[in-house]
């Protein structure tokens, strides 16, 4: 599975 | 952070700060969603929960503090301010919001990046996000004048997402093993959504009058 990317953004 | 990133925060907090002083200065609600700043205030607690226990920086922080403070300031307006609130069009403004909620909220617990309450809310919020214009979108269609404000708000909320689309690019670009596909495609539909709106809000700046939508 992919890595959560971190929820970087707004 | 690069210059399309903070150039779509800013823009988005800016439409903010003009639907405020729209609503403080003229005391009127005319014209604008109570159920899309409603959606908003969902997609922003939902998607804020990290709040509590991930830091990422202050600006961040901060920005999502104001999010939320002023999602709830505007929907107080709309909702208990003594004079706000009789502008409001309440019967124009009917659009089923469970309509967006529940298919955004299945969506969202089928494509996930990870099974968990927070994660399933942060997806959840995203997705909400992308059609959150629309019952503003309807009630524009609905009242067909569009007063110069309201016309900028939404015309700036679109310009956030398209600074966004920029944004990602130039992440693609610059950041190794950079990729949210969830975000990019939830973002493009969401920028898609305001396109027929951008055609009429240039074609009335053009023709140097005031907006209106067709029929």
């Amino acid at each position: 599975s992919s890595p959560t990317t971190t929820h970087d953004e707004l | 952070m690069n210059i399309f990133r903070l150039a779509g925060d800013m823009t988005h907090l800016l439409s903010i700060i003009v639907l405020l002083l729209k609503i403080q200065a003229t005391k009127s609600c005319a014209g604008v969603s109570l159920k899309t700043q409603e959606l908003y205030a969902v997609v922003f607690v939902t998607r804020y929960l990290d709040l509590f226990y991930s830091f990422i920086s202050l600006y961040n922080t901060v920005m999502k503090i104001i999010f939320l403070l002023t999602a709830f300031t505007i929907i107080w307006y709309m909702r208990k301010h003594k004079v706000v609130c009789q502008t409001y069009d309440k019967e124009q403004d009917t659009f089923r919001v469970l309509f967006l909620i529940v298919p955004c909220f299945v969506l969202a617990l089928l494509v996930n990046h990870e099974m968990s309450v927070t994660e399933v809310l942060w997806t959840f919020s995203i997705y909400l996000e992308a059609v959150a214009i629309l019952p503003q979108l309807v009630l524009l269609q609905r009242t067909k004048n569009v007063d110069n404000l309201t016309g900028n708000y939404i015309f700036m909320l679109g310009s956030y997402r398209a600074l966004y689309l920029v944004n990602w690019v130039y992440r693609y670009f610059t950041e190794l093993g950079y990729r949210q596909w969830i975000v990019w495609v939830s973002g493009t539909v969401q920028t898609c959504v305001y396109l027929d709106f951008f055609y009429y809000y240039v074609q009335a700046w053009r023709n140097n009058e005031r907006m209106k939508l067709p029929g």
